[in-house]
């Protein structure tokens, strides 16, 4: 198993939206 | 194919490892879809662009944040692995709740602003996709029985919305694991965390206001009378987790049961957090992979990691390292993956930052540089395959971090 933690989501907009996932990267 | 197109090498500023001592966006225009979204200001708790009544509060040291960020780790990977789920069943059979149930929020440091009650009590919320539940702290509490924390106590008295939820409804029910008993015909919950902190107090509901323009009436939250541990500071938590119970579940009505967020880079930036806007997967911008479920730790959010790669080379990592899956947690620092997985990483790594000085291991971060006397680094880059092909290329903040490579193994082989 592993986590995906705070340090490699920053900046990406992280979208959930019950079916599937999204990683924008550099959204803010 | 995307992969070999991967940049090799992503050179930064060595300045833009400092966090900034002034806020470089105090005010960002939000981001706003449609009619059916609420945007919410989200910042760094310890940074110039916190809200004003949560910054004055010293930031934890880097090596408090690592130790808090493993106990955290480690409970993840327990209740997906299923042992947790084994402790939680048995503490609701005997009413109790173990010391290791729950997890450590020491690291949840992204915060947003809401209010709650009518009128408005403006509080500052630690957003946690990794629970469920949230919570503020509330009068009446004893010095003895709350920590500090800069905005005045939640009074549900002085709220002409404030209901508290009764004994043997569907909502005082629907809080499964998290229910405390009755008082005085009152609804009582618990969490209970892994190092020892916890909330206790009164299930109650209220006008939760996200936006100037967006409500939620009747939100269920954890009204806290008395609260111990690591949770110094903050006005409560908001729980963005899977379950009904959160945020997320109580809105999925007006909001779709749609969310996203972006964790500023730094501290002197800002991010945001969406509810609703769900968008169609071929949304521009966004690699998509699929979301996936554990049983027996439905609070998460998981995908599936395939690959990585480093330099632009694809790691020599057999796919069932993989197999478990990954959370994708706000409230841990420092992505864990599988010991094969972090070995290979770490090697590769460690052959493309040859012309920089080691420097000693930092808790569990074990491959660290001095950058001091270097105006520019140039970093391997390091990119993250998901499922359907989804690749996440990092910066090189999510590469470094307190002068490691931010990335730890899971725990060991065959555990």
């Amino acid at each position: 198993m592993a986590i995906l933690g705070n340090v490699q989501q920053r900046s990406f907009e992280v979208r959930i939206d019950g079916d599937s996932v999204g990683f924008r990267p550099g959204a803010c | 194919a995307r992969a070999a197109e991967a940049p090799r090498y992503v050179t930064v500023s060595a300045a833009s490892f400092k966090p900034g001592s002034t806020c470089r966006d105090p005010d960002p225009v939000a981001p706003r879809r449609n009619g059916t979204s609420a945007v919410l200001r989200l910042t760094h708790r310890h940074g110039p662009c916190a809200p004003a009544r949560a910054s004055s509060l010293a930031a934890p040291s880097v090596a408090d944040t690592l130790r808090a960020d493993q106990r955290r780790a480690e409970y993840i990977l327990r209740r997906v692995s299923g042992a947790g789920a084994q402790q939680l069943v048995g503490s609701k059979a005997a009413a109790t709740v173990p010391a290791s149930w729950g997890y450590d929020i020491g690291t949840l440091n992204y915060v947003v602003t809401a209010s709650l009650g009518t009128p408005g009590v403006a509080q500052t919320l630690e957003v946690d996709t990794g629970s469920d539940l949230s919570w503020v702290q509330c009068k009446p509490c004893a010095a003895s029985s709350c920590y500090s924390q800069k905005d005045p106590l939640f009074d549900p008295a002085r709220s002409s919305s404030y209901a508290a939820v009764p004994c043997g409804g569907s909502a005082c029910a629907g809080l499964g694991l998290y229910a405390s008993g009755c008082s005085a015909a009152q609804c009582g919950y618990v969490v209970s965390y892994g190092d020892g902190s916890n909330t206790r107090g009164v299930y109650g509901s209220d006008t939760l206001t996200l936006t100037a323009t967006d409500a939620v009436q009747g939100f269920l939250f954890g009204c806290g009378h008395a609260q111990s541990g690591l949770l110094t500071g903050i006005d409560g938590l908001l729980g963005l987790g899977r379950l009904p119970v959160s945020l997320v579940g109580q809105t999925a009505g007006a909001y779709g049961g749609a969310f996203s967020y972006c964790l500023p880079t730094k501290p002197s930036t800002t991010g945001y957090l969406t509810l609703g806007g769900a968008a169609s997967a071929a949304a521009p911008g966004f690699a998509t992979t699929q979301l996936l479920t554990s049983p027996g730790a439905p609070t998460y959010y998981i995908v599936m990691l395939t690959g990585i790669s480093v330099g632009g080379q694809a790691l020599s990592v057999p796919a069932s390292a993989f197999a478990g899956g990954t959370v994708v947690d706000t409230g841990t620092v420092v992505t864990r993956l599988p010991p094969a997985a972090y070995a290979a990483l770490r090697s590769a790594f460690r052959s493309g930052m040859t012309a920089y000085p080691s420097a000693a291991p930092n808790g569990i971060l074990d491959t660290c540089y001095d950058l001091s006397g270097y105006s520019t680094v140039t970093l391997p880059s390091v990119a993250l395959v998901l499922s359907s092909g989804a690749t996440l290329t990092l910066g090189a903040d999510g590469i470094l971090s307190f002068g490691c490579l931010a990335f730890a193994a899971s725990g060991s082989d065959g555990g």
